[in-house]
Parts: C-alpha cells; structure tokens; sequence
C-alpha cells in the first residue's frame, strides 16, 4: 500500500483544484517562504489526523478554508483528499485504489461553525470508519511519521516516561 | 506483556545505537530504563556521546546535536513500527552542510521501504530526492510546479519567488 | 507618561511599517492599540500582510514569514532603544535563500552603527560579514580559527568538522 | 563604547583560555554542530546578565563549567572577561577600557553549591554594581539585543500586553 495522490481545492493557500501525484521514494518538496510548503503537510494531517492535536496553526478548523485575496473571495468549505495504491488489500476495502476524502463546510445556519464530512471511494463515511481504515493501514497523525516544522527536537524532549509509553504502544 | 515490551526495547534500542553511530560519526547512544525489573512501571532515558566528548544529557546538546538525535530516534523506531509514509518539514532547518547531507542520504536509503515526502529549504538535501516539486505563490495563491530540476530551483525562487 | 509612550510607540510603529515593506518586498505591517483612549491599560497588536495576502493573524503566518517580521520588528525598535552590541544566533534558520540574504543585508547596513555578531551556517548570510570566525571541535574542546575566508569554510567544515 | 574582546577559560566546550577580538560592523560566527558556537553566545549572556532567565540551557550554574573530557578531568571554576572600549566614557568610569569579569567556582565546603564572583577592571566588585554598569552602557540580556538559537519567533509569540510594556519600557 503506498500514497497514490494528494488532492486539495480551498485549502488553505491552494484554492483551485490540485492534484499532487506522489511517487515511490524520496520526494522533495521547496519554495520560499510563505509559498505554502507546510500547507500541503497539513492538508496530509487534515485527512490523516481527524481528532490530531497536531493541527496547531488553526485555532478553529474554519481557518482552513482559504481566506481569500486580492481577487477571489473567501470560499465556504475546502476539501483534501488523500488516493492510496490498495492492490495488496492492506486496507480491507476490496478495490485497488482507496480514497479518503474530508471536506469542511461552514454552517450556513451558524456562522461560526464549521461542518466536517467523510468520504471513503466517493460514499459518505463517517470519523469512526475513517480511523478504523487509518489505523489498519498504519498511518496516524500521532506516530514518528509526521514532523511538523520547528517539532525536530520534540521526539527527544518528551518525559522519560511518555518515551517508554510511546515504545509500548508498538509492542 | 513484560516480554513483548523488553522484545521491542531491545529491538529499538539495538537500532538507535547503530544508527546513532552511524549519522554521528562514531558517537555512542544507548537506553536506559529506570526500572528494569519492572520496566512499564517506570521512564526510558535516552544517553548520547557525541564524538569526543562526555556522555551528557539530552538537553546540554546543541540545536543541530538534537536535531541528528531525533532523526536517529525516528529511525530506529521504523523497522519496528514501520509507517508506508513519511513526512519531513523541515528536519534540517539545525543541520550543519556535512549532517544535513547524511540525514538526506539516511532517508533516500529507508525510501526503499517507505514513501518520503521531506519540505526543505536546503539544496545540500534536495539533491537526494528522487522527485522534487517547487511550490510558489502566483497573485497570492498556492501554485504547485511539476516535478522541477534542482538546478531550476534557484530561477524561480529569484523569479516570482520571494512569496513573503 | 501617556505622551512619552505615544511618543515613541509612533516612532517605532513608523519604522516597522518602512522596515517591514523593505524586508518582505512590498508587504504592510502596522501595530494596533487595543485602547488607544487609554494605551497603558490594554495591549498592541501586530498586524502584518505579506504582498498579495490578506492581512493574517501573526500565528498564521509561515515559519520563514514569522522570522522576517520578528526581524523587521527588532530593527523597528533599534533606532528608538539603540545598543551597542546585537548578537544573533541563526535567526535564519526559517529563512530561504532571498529572505536570508535580505536580513544578512540589513545587519551589513546596521552594523555602521553598532556592533554585530550573527552565528550563521548559511554562506548567503555570512558573506555579507566584514569579519568571518570559524569555531570547531578538536579533541572535545571548542577552538576558534581566527578570521577565516568564506570559501576556506567549506574545507574545514569537511576535515575536523563533523564535530557531533 | 564598544564591545572590543571576549576571554573565557572553562566556560562549558572552551577550556583553554581563548580571546576573541571583537571588531566594529558584523562579525560572521559559523561552524559545525556542537563545535561550541552558541555557547560563546551562552558566554556573553554570563556576563550581561547575572539575573537573567535567558540561561536556559543550563539547569545550574555549574552546568557551565567544563565538564572534561577523554584527556582533561572537569574544572572547578570558569571565567569569562568582557572587555569594552570606553574612551567615551559612556560608563562612568575614569578609564579607556573597562574589563567586566565572572567567574563561578564549585564551593569547597558543598559541592553542590557555586559561588559567583564579580569583577570590574580586575578589583572585585558585586552583582549590583555589574548591573549598574550594564544598565548606564545600554546592555542587557533582556533587550531586543541578544537573539538566542531557535528564539528568533519568541519576540512576536508574546502576549498584546507584554509588547505594550516592552515599549513602554523604552519610553
Ligand atoms: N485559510 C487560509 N487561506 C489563505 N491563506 C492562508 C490560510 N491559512 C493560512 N494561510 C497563509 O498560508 C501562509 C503560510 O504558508 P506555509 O506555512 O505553508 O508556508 P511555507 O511554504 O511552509 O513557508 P516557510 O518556508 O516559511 O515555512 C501564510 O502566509 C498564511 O497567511
Ligand atoms: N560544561 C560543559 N563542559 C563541556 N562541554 C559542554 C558543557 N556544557 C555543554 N557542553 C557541550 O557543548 C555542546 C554544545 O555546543 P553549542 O550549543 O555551542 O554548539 P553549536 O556550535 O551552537 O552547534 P549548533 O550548530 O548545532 O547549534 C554540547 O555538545 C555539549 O555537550
Ligand atoms: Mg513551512
Ligand atoms: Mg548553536
């Protein structure tokens, strides 16, 4: 099972449509700053980590949403899509590809509050099931899998304790 | 449970101390459980010697020294517990040119294993990718350049690069 | 007391919108007082907008964003509480290569005032320093290499020089 | 007045005794990880600032002493010697240079303890009299002056009303 494609539209900085094919091996990824580098690692958290803590640059989920600029507005909901290679059945899905899609929307009854939805090879799904297919799969946002930029040394500065812990969860 | 614990312990621990010493250029790195009798009442301490110097803790250790020893950490936690993918931003931002090129080469090597996706700024590590994509801001939007030449990077970082 | 703030409060507010435009090629910046009736009981805000963004929340801003205006932010404050002495160690980090040069060019230009020490491992930033110190690690203790040339940089750092 | 050499001897990776000179305009520092190029930085602070919380990578004073290595067994004591230029007189003392000296050293009696010791131009001074010169050159550890690895951020992380007093503080 491997990563297949990263799909984004109003995301954060990427409003129109993108689709990111990503290969095997070693991808490197550059730009200057404030070209939305770390965006495309949260959009991978957005779908990967629903209940993450790690999603630290929104204090809301509605800051996702692209904000608008000098030209276009502000959009009213943002989807990501992530489309794994399921040809080994890691994923107990039967089907070759598995995509995982979450969308946000604002609330139009109440503007503060935003709707998530979940969306497993285009049906409705639900935060339940996508943590059961996540988990299967051995992705999670919590795990050493996922660093986010400036947290380089936070795998070392954690409590001795936490540290055993984390080493027992894998066993 | 005691068992399968000390089983992946010794498994993680064997794994930081090579790779350690590997990335480190000699140094020495091991694990150190507070209670060994009964390890899952008590911590796990991570010990590091940099080449020629004294055994010290964790956090005496200079940015770029922390930096090697999570990527190290992470690592060997890998073979145990592996992921199919990756994700790296920004890992080098503390690195030295010689430490930066042996972390770039370290995950071109588990890339074998496992998809990584590194975000980096640096050229000393970009070199080591298979695929590399630029990421730039047109007319304040995201806009994703196919997969781009390393020697291209510096054109259109002066073109409409400086995206602050 | 009210006018003495507001006195210099404008001030640097003043420089930290010029700096700021300088820095980021063409962005705004401007502070805002949570009670301007009353200044001294509410807080400041600092409002930036990268060129062709809208105005953002400091916390939303990039790791290299970030940087650029804390930078700016500093030198905003120098002309009104000057030092003698600014040290500086890799503050850019965060910075890709435009925005590290940019910097690296704004201490060239302010250490006709005061003195500059910026710790640096990228060559951008540290070709535009009058006087270039290299320090390693020989035998566990640190040695300072007296003024150095940019490009003997690269072979020290390859000889002794993985000192982790 | 200006900054014109640092000397340190024990302080942390410098054992033997060095002098830096420091020159006007901008001096570059670069190096290889762990070669000892913040702790010069950590040597400055010693001086500027004897109360100063921005010593955080040490948990206690002794932690500054060389602690050895394959050849030298640890020290008991460190120095560090700032030596400013004062043909303007900007500090108020009758003298072109002015020499600001600290050194710690283990306690005899109680290994656990260090004792600080102040020193201006060579005669011992105290801690209050260290901050006095400091305050009247302008020089603090907790001005916008000192920029520590890693904290580049922290001086636009701080609350509304910090910022607020920092510039009242000018005022
Ligand atoms: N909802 C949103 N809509 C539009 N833009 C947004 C939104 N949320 C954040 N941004 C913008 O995204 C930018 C940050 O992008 P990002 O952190 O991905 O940059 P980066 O390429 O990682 O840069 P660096 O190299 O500095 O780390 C900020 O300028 C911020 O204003
Ligand atoms: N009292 C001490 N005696 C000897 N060595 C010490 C002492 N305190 C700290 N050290 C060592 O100093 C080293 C850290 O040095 P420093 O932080 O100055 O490196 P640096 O050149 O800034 O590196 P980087 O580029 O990674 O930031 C550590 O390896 C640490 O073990
Ligand atoms: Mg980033
Ligand atoms: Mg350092």
């Amino acid at each position: 099972m491997h990563l297949k494609e990263i799909q984004m539209e109003n995301f954060k900085t990427f409003r129109k449509k993108v689709v990111i094919p990503i290969y095997e091996g070693f991808t490197g990824v550059t730009g200057p700053n404030g070209s939305g580098k770390s965006n495309v690692a949260d959009a991978v958290l957005f779908v990967l980590g629903p209940r993450s803590s790690k999603m630290v640059r929104a204090k809301r989920l509605e800051d996702l949403i692209f904000h608008g600029n000098d030209k276009f507005k502000p959009a009213n909901e943002c989807k990501v899509t992530l489309v794994f290679d399921n040809t080994d059945r890691t994923i107990p899905i039967d089907s070759d590809h598995v995509s995982l899609k979450r969308v946000i929307r604002r609330s139009t009854s109440d503007p503060n509050n935003t709707l998530s939805y979940f969306y497993v090879n285009g049906r409705v799904s639900s935060q339940n099931q996508f943590e059961s297919i996540l988990t299967h799969a051995h992705l999670s946002a919590e795990g050493y899998n996922i660093v986010l930029q400036g947290h380089i040394s936070e795998f070392i500065n954690k409590t001795p304790v936490r540290i055993r812990e984390e080493i027992d969860e894998i066993a | 449970r005691k068992e399968e614990f000390m089983h992946v312990y010794e498994g993680i621990d064997r794994n930081f101390k090579e790779i350690y010493q590997k990335v480190s250029g000699g140094g020495e790195a091991f694990f150190e459980l507070e209670r060994p009798d009964d390890p899952l009442s008590g911590g796990l301490h991570i010990h590091v010697r940099p080449p020629g110097k004294k055994m010290t803790r964790l956090n005496a250790l200079s940015g770029g020294e922390k930096s090697l020893t999570s990527m190290a950490f992470i690592f060997s936690v890998q073979s145990w517990d592996p992921s199919p993918f990756y994700l790296l931003d920004e890992v080098d931002q503390n690195l030295d040119a010689i430490n930066a090129e042996i972390i770039a080469k370290l995950v071109r090597e588990n890339s074998k294993y496992a998809q990584f996706v590194m975000i980096s700024l640096r050229k000393i590590s970009l070199k080591e990718a298979h695929h590399l994509y630029g990421v730039t801001l047109q007319k304040g939007e995201s806009v994703i350049l196919g997969r781009v030449e390393l020697k291209d990077v510096d054109s259109y970082e002066k073109g409409d690069g400086s995206a602050m």
